[in-house]
């Protein structure tokens, strides 16, 4: 474990916080895209898949389990609390994320690091999470201006892979037995280039001082 | 069996 893995499963971990913290307290998910929320709950479910079986650290075990609740809490939320699912715009949500599984499935049959059931669908969940933000980056573009809360959220869960990035970075020069792990880097930085102009766009609307506009 | 590949990361 390194600062920068670190690093990175706090601010992870501060962006489904800022997400439960909205939708529970403003009984609000405006402007979250539900799709996204699938996506990714179907990404922890197939990447935790050994979370019983292999136990690693207790830090990763708690961490896991963090990521399962928020993740399947937040679309209980979205879809059967009486409240917060009136304020869900399911006509502007309209990216058609089943397109984006398909795909992940299929190449993660193709592309693996061991073809067995758990690593197929451990390597599924990393290109699923490549993926698993655009619909939420396209209703942002559609819901002309942004909550800040909306904004911290998705600023945070973009910011998170890239500290991952620096961490394996770090882990390839500073850990001699660190082998290499194209599949996780290359997704992972495929993943953090799609949030590039949410992040150029965020970053200025912080620095003005202004409500963040994605251009149409 | 081979070792698992062990994802030690989240």
């Amino acid at each position: 474990m390194n600062i920068f893995r670190l690093a990175g499963d706090m601010t992870h971990l501060m962006s489904v916080l800022v997400l439960l913290l909205k939708i529970h307290t403003i009984k609000s998910c405006a402007g979250i895209s539900l799709k996204t929320q699938e996506l990714y709950a179907l990404v922890f479910a197939a990447r935790y898949l050994d979370i019983f079986t292999h136990y690693y650290s207790l830090y990763n075990t708690v961490m896991k389990l963090i990521f399962l609740g928020s993740s399947f809490s937040i679309l209980w939320y979205m879809k059967r609390h009486k409240v917060v699912r009136r304020s869900y715009d399911k006509d502007q949500d309209t990216f058609r994320h089943h397109f984006l599984v398909l795909p992940c499935l299929v190449l993660a049959l193709l592309i693996n690091e061991k073809f067995t059931f758990k690593e197929v669908m451990w390597t599924f969940s990393i290109y699923l999470e490549a993926v698993a933000i655009l619909p939420q980056l396209v209703l942002l573009q559609r819901t002309r201006n942004v909550d800040n809360l909306t904004g911290q959220y998705v600023f945070l869960l973009g910011a998170y892979r890239g500290l991952y990035i620096i961490n394996w970075i770090y882990r390839y020069f500073a850990e001699p037995t660190y082998s290499t792990h194209w599949i996780t880097w290359i997704s992972g930085l495929l993943q953090t280039l799609l949030y590039a102009d949410f992040f150029y766009y965020y970053i200025n609307s912080v620095k003005n001082n202004v409500r963040l506009q994605l251009p149409a | 069996a081979e070792e698992e590949a062990d994802h030690d990361e989240l």
